[in-house]
């Protein structure tokens, strides 16, 4: 494994670790979009199922696997419950459906086997690449946003942009290649990239 | 068809 890889998944550690301390520590879930969340959710259960058949293969990979769904379902738990009087639907609008759809077309078209778990697989990855689409819309929408926030999408937009660097290294040195993660994972860096420069330039 | 290769990334 190398530098940018581990790096990644501390990011994304990192990111679920901000989200909910900002939640807990200001009893609320405002300025997070819920419609992301749950894409989220969706994507981390329909990656993972092979937590059922490969969970000896890497303690590393399984715990990271289970801490990603636990930490999602936790998430949409204290949204709907402890924090529910604190989130506005009417300004999380984004239309989800065209990202589920989209995902879904381009999963059944290129899954590297047309077999359920690699159809599910390619799904999460091209649905993880555009999960972030209704809390950014979200957060154009309420104009100013909680720094803690920002630093919640940059560590999650970090997370997939380092993994870039990670597929180049692992190109170079171990001849791996992952297509669909590699291209999806461009759009997802691509669609931060806005946020970066904002976040960089603030 | 190959063996799809363990996912290995997160």
């Amino acid at each position: 494994m190398n530098i940018f890889r581990i790096g990644g998944d501390l990011s994304h550690l990192i990111s679920i670790f901000i989200l909910l301390h900002k939640m807990r520590t200001s009893k609320s879930c405002i300025g997070i979009s819920f419609k992301s969340q749950v894409l989220y959710l969706i994507v981390y259960v329909t990656r993972y199922l092979d937590l059922l058949w490969t969970f000896q293969h890497s303690t590393y990979n399984s715990l990271m696997k289970i801490i990603f769904i636990g930490s999602s379902a936790y998430t949409i738990y204290l949204m709907l419950n402890d924090f529910k009087p604190t989130h506005d639907p009417n300004i999380d609008t984004f239309k989800v459906e065209y990202l589920i759809g989209g995902s879904a077309i381009l999963a059944l078209l290129f899954p590297y086997k047309w077999t359920t778990s690699e159809v599910l697989w390619s799904f999460s990855i091209w649905l993880e690449s555009v999960a972030i689409l209704p809390q950014l819309f979200m957060l154009q929408r309420t104009g100013e946003a909680e720094t803690i926030t920002t630093h919640y999408i940059f560590a999650l937009g970090a997370y997939r942009a380092l993994y870039i660097p990670n597929w180049l290294c692992r190109y170079l040195f171990e001849n791996f290649t992952d297509p669909i993660a590699i291209i999806a994972g461009i759009i997802q860096t691509i669609l931060y990239s806005d946020f970066f420069y904002i976040y960089y330039t603030k | 068809v190959a063996a799809t290769p363990l996912k290995d990334e997160l």
